[in-house]
């Protein structure tokens, strides 16, 4: 499972992710 | 030191996972990163709320939660494709999607919004002059009438915190990131429009250091936007544009009104010779209104 977002940094859309199984293992 | 974001995803992923959402990011896609400041559990950021709803963990039971930055790999999407994928992405029904963040529905209507006002005309062309000098010319949003002013402040009213995350410039306001994401996007996509058309042809043959309106459109009808070759210290350019756009505004809006009567004599150079003779020039009179 993963949630991928985008934010507006210095006139580009910049994709980054989030994984469930990475936060699982915290 | 900002720490690494301890459950983002890898660039490599990232490029497998949002092609597999139909979010497509151009196989050439840049790598970067940036800062951002989200709510903490204890040391490590805690999960947007889509993965906390997928991982069944409910953060806002007792957890206490603090501010803090943390570093993000990210995939850039460039200004001049950005608005046309976020659409896509939209129409092809993306936005249900589980697997993409609440902040692509806002971006997605920020986009459109975009594109609307542009298919109004809702847009002027600006020149800008930086510190060191620098003239720049843009195109820009129109979003002074009170009905698209309204539509923006809905919007904005919408965006998710998310969206203010980022450790820049913007420092969090969220009309600054709005404005930024409306201004690159419907600059980008005229610039395209005036570069498929051509339009740098009708000013191929006129001299920029003659006329400074040719130098302004040198810098919006190409990919360049410096405006070159205008006189060292020449600032009539962004002053008259300024004050064009100042005529622009509804500045009567909600402002008591007034009635101008106003004699104009003939000018002094029409009677150099000999006094008493403006009485053989036509005086102008005319009637106004003021704020």
């Amino acid at each position: 499972m993963f949630v991928l977002h985008a934010n507006w940094h210095g006139d580009q859309l910049h994709i980054w992710g989030e994984s469930s199984e990475l936060f699982r293992k915290l | 030191v900002i720490a690494n974001h301890p459950f983002a995803c890898t660039q490599a992923d990232l490029r497998e996972l949002s092609a597999r959402v139909g979010f497509g990011v151009a196989e050439n896609a840049t790598s970067s990163s940036m800062q951002l400041l989200l709510p903490f559990d204890h040391n490590n950021p805690a999960p947007s709320d889509r993965l906390a709803v997928a991982l069944d963990v409910d953060m806002d039971q007792g957890a206490d939660l603090h501010l803090d930055t943390v570093q993000v790999p990210t995939l850039i999407v460039g200004v001049t494709e950005v608005q046309e994928k976020l659409l896509a992405f939209e129409i092809a029904g993306g936005l249900n999607h589980e697997h993409t963040g609440h902040e692509f529905q806002f971006w997605c209507a920020a986009a459109r919004f975009g594109l609307e006002l542009m298919e109004d005309q809702r847009v002027v062309p600006t020149v800008q002059q930086d510190r060191s000098g620098v003239v720049k010319a843009h195109w820009r949003p129109w979003l002074h009438d009170a009905a698209i002013a309204e539509r923006a402040a809905t919007l904005l009213a919408g965006m998710p915190p998310i969206c203010r995350a980022v450790t820049d410039a913007h420092d969090g306001d969220g009309w600054l990131v709005l404005e930024s994401f409306l201004n690159a996007c419907v600059d980008s996509f005229l610039r395209q429009v005036m570069l498929a058309e051509n339009y740098v042809e009708a000013i191929e043959d006129r001299d920029p250091t003659v006329d400074p309106h040719v130098a302004w459109l040198g810098g919006l009808l190409g990919n360049n936007i410096e405006v070159k070759n205008l006189a060292v210290g020449d600032v009539s350019l962004v002053r008259g544009v300024r004050q064009w756009l100042a005529i622009l505004e509804d500045i009567g809006e909600g402002r008591p009104m007034h009635l101008l009567l106003q004699l104009d004599e003939p000018s002094s150079a029409l009677f150099t010779k000999q006094e008493g003779e403006e009485d053989k020039h036509a005086w102008r009179l005319s009637f106004q209104l003021i704020t």
